[in-house]
């Protein structure tokens, strides 16, 4: 089984947590 | 300067005139072309839903996840952090202070800090174990990832084992601010390369300001 991520590391991964798709023409 | 200014005439009821622009060109990290191009961004984000030069939720989530409803708890947290009235609506100026936090040159304790809002889901001052968990439960529902409660369970222990260094079972701001300059890929989101270029995506707001110089 693989280490688990770090629970932040995949919480950040949220599409609402990414406003570079504010950007998106 | 910005005395051919597309803005430079009588205030509108959400309009912004040449003195506002300057103004929070000089409380933020962008310059007056600069805040213009953003203007462009968000007039843009505030007409997708509802036409009144403000940005709803329903605006912002259409834009960050590509539709209008549904339940995002981050998207909720990202919302009223914008909010900064707490009035339910993005305007302008709060569109302009919280992005200046996710500018690549804004200090890093800002962004730290920022982060931190966000996660303090209950805003009482620390990460809580029982908030980590309701956002990892909330991003594996985002991303329709299906893990056993019992991994999920050992990714948050082995999270608190590395963030919480005073071991008092939540993360405060000394034990956050620790933890992200030792795991500084936690910070990635809180910055938007775009913005050091915003006038080259949004270059638009020149073209207005010709139409405006013409009429």
């Amino acid at each position: 089984q693989p280490t688990p991520m770090n629970a932040f590391e995949l919480i950040s991964m949220s599409k609402g947590l990414n406003l570079g798709n504010l950007f998106d023409e | 300067g910005c005395f051919e200014c597309y803005y430079n005439r009588p205030k509108k009821k959400f309009g912004y005139d040449c003195a506002d622009l300057a103004r929070l060109a000089a409380e933020s990290r962008f310059n007056v072309n600069e805040v213009e191009a953003l203007y462009e961004l968000f007039k843009k984000l505030s007409c997708s839903i509802i036409d009144d030069g403000l940005i709803h939720k329903e605006e912002l989530q259409l834009a960050l996840l590509q539709t209008p409803s549904g339940e995002n708890l981050f998207l909720d947290r990202v919302f009223d952090l914008f909010d900064e009235k707490q009035n339910g609506v993005i305007e302008f100026e709060e569109f302009i202070h919280a992005l200046n936090i996710f500018h690549p040159y804004a200090p890093i304790e800002d962004k730290i800090d920022f982060a931190f809002r966000l996660y303090d889901l209950r805003q009482t001052g620390f990460i809580e174990r029982e908030e980590v968990k309701q956002m990892v439960i909330a991003i594996l529902i985002e991303s329709e990832m299906r893990l056993s409660d019992e991994l999920v369970e050992e990714i948050i222990d082995k999270t608190f084992a590395d963030a919480d260094a005073d071991g008092d079972g939540k993360i405060d701001k000394k034990d956050w601010k620790e933890f992200v300059i030792r795991h500084p890929s936690l910070l990635k989101n809180m910055t938007l390369p775009y913005l050091k270029d915003i006038t080259t995506a949004f270059p638009s707001f020149v073209f207005n300001t010709q139409v405006e110089d013409s009429e």
